[in-house]
């Protein structure tokens, strides 16, 4: 399972 | 990044310099409810975890220090240095009626059932109702000081203003985080009410007043 994306997310 | 992120953060972080500035110059937190600020400091300090192992890049890193600080430095404020100003009469919104069912729901619905993901995702789900009860403190006093209302509009376009920033993703990039945006719409939704009020009375000069 790839990294969430929305961790580049504040 | 897009520029609706951008400015959504800015007005995110223009919405907690806002407070911190009206609780130093007046040197009072009257009409602040320090639960809702004891909730945001519970939000960043469970969502950026991964402040030190997860770099993402400079803006990322110094934001998420800023958002961390500030929220703590409010709430000292409320509750440690301007205690004596701090209205508890009027703050009273069972928070354990909003922690509970959101740490619950972080168990039941989540993307990984890891200790970090899961802390993410109940600061997502905390930070959808964490205005909540500063709304409803504001609803017992009946009014709001007006740098508490511009504190609240830049606070409610912040995430209003992610939504947009979910959408651009979802249509250039492919990308969108159900979890994120579903509390993000509740967030959001939250304050319309406020946002009403705020541009037919705070935007034409007069004070923020509830039908009591």
């Amino acid at each position: 399972k790839d990294e969430e994306p929305s961790k580049d997310e504040l | 990044m897009n520029v609706f992120r951008l400015i959504g953060d800015l007005s995110h972080l223009l919405a907690i310099l806002i407070l911190l500035w009206k609780i130093w110059k007046t040197r009072s937190c009257s009409g602040i409810s320090g639960k809702s600020q004891f909730l945001f400091a519970l939000v960043f300090t469970t969502r950026y975890l991964d402040l030190f192992t997860n770099f993402i890049s400079p803006y990322n890193t110094f934001m998420k220090i800023v958002y961390i600080v500030c929220s703590c430095v409010t709430v000292y404020f409320i509750y440690v240095k301007f205690k004596a100003t701090y209205d508890s009469n009027h703050d009273t919104f069972r928070v354990e009626f909003l922690v509970v069912p959101v740490g619950g729901l972080a168990f039941l619905v989540n993307h990984d059932f890891t200790p970090l993901e899961i802390l993410w995702t109940f600061s997502i789900y905390l930070e959808s109702v964490a205005i909540l009860p500063q709304l409803f403190m504001i609803s017992k006093t009946g009014e709001a000081e007006t740098i508490t209302s511009h504190y609240l509009f830049a606070l409610g376009a912040y995430r209003a203003l992610y939504i947009v920033n979910w959408v651009y993703r979802y249509y250039f990039e492919g990308f969108f985080d159900l979890i994120a945006i579903v509390a993000g719409c509740v967030q959001t939704i939250l304050y319309c009410d406020f946002f009403y009020l705020y541009i037919t009375k705070v935007l034409q000069g007069k004070k923020l007043s509830l039908p009591a």
